[in-house]
């Protein structure tokens, strides 16, 4: 069987409204390191992928490797009844059909079950190499959501491009086209708020906002966001989970026809 | 213009 119980149940009740509106059906792999999901959005273009290690649940208990296939849609309409501050506890039984997830109120007094059914998803799981990066890009988050918001309402696309300057996110569109340019900024007094570019080459990609602006929905989860991009590889827009993991997401880039 | 690649292709499959 499996019991996990996150004392911050709020971090679950954020991943799911982060991921469900690009995955619709995931398998969440569970083992004795933690809780984890790859998943790829309907057009495989995009790819989510989530790791909470067990060290950071309050209670982690795996027998064996299990995957449970999930509905994001009607695990985020469960995980919705849980208040912000509950302690959620999602367990299951080996081989059965059912997930059940527990949200304890902070004083006790309220304490609810919710189970949901499990269904059987092929999915394939992709082996992601590690690499090296041209350049990493490390800003606040609510800065790049409000850059991709902006951008969004003049242009489609964004070419994020790293240069010695800075980073420079730039689109175009019928009615004009936007510059914005984030320089390094590390003179700030919370390490969170800094802006730093790791540059060992320039790059310059381009990317659908749409994607960008659905990857934002995970802003709530972390202070900071890291934009790690190649020409060869796809952008992976990283949004950590404080001590227990993150939340990634790989986007291909747009090719010039 | 610019068309989309697909993301499978950047990664190992199976």
């Amino acid at each position: 069987m499996l019991e996990f119980r996150l004392v911050q149940g709020s971090l679950l009740k954020k991943v799911m409204e982060a991921i469900k509106d690009l995955v619709t059906d995931a398998n969440f792999e569970c083992s004795s390191t933690g809780f984890s999901l790859q998943a790829m959005d309907s057009s495989h273009v995009a790819l989510v992928a989530l790791l909470l290690r067990s060290e950071g649940f309050e209670h982690y208990r795996c027998d064996r490797n299990l995957s449970m296939g999930m509905n994001l849609n009607n695990m985020s309409k469960m995980l919705k009844c849980a208040g912000n501050d509950d302690i959620i506890t999602i367990k299951a039984d080996d081989g059965g059909d059912i997930v059940t997830f527990m949200f304890e109120s902070p004083s006790q007094d309220k304490i609810s079950d919710f189970e949901m059914k499990l269904m059987d998803i092929s999915s394939e799981q992709l082996g992601i190499p590690e690499s090296e990066y041209q350049s990493i890009v490390r800003m606040p988050a609510a800065e790049f959501q409000r850059i991709c918001k902006d951008l969004s309402s003049i242009g489609d696309t964004v070419i994020i491009s790293v240069t010695k300057e800075g980073v420079k996110f730039s689109t175009r569109g019928d009615i004009g086209s936007a510059n914005i340019v984030c320089r390094q900024n590390t003179s700030v007094d919370k390490p969170e708020e800094a802006t730093v570019i790791e540059m060992k080459e320039p790059v310059s990609l381009t990317f659908a906002l749409r994607y960008m602006n659905s990857f934002t929905k995970a802003t709530p989860l972390s202070n900071s966001v890291s934009l790690s991009m190649s020409s060869d590889l796809p952008l992976v827009v990283e949004y950590k989970i404080a001590d227990m993991g993150y939340l990634r997401f790989y986007l291909a880039p747009k090719i010039e026809d | 213009h610019h068309s989309q690649t697909l993301i499978s292709r950047f990664f190992i499959r199976g």
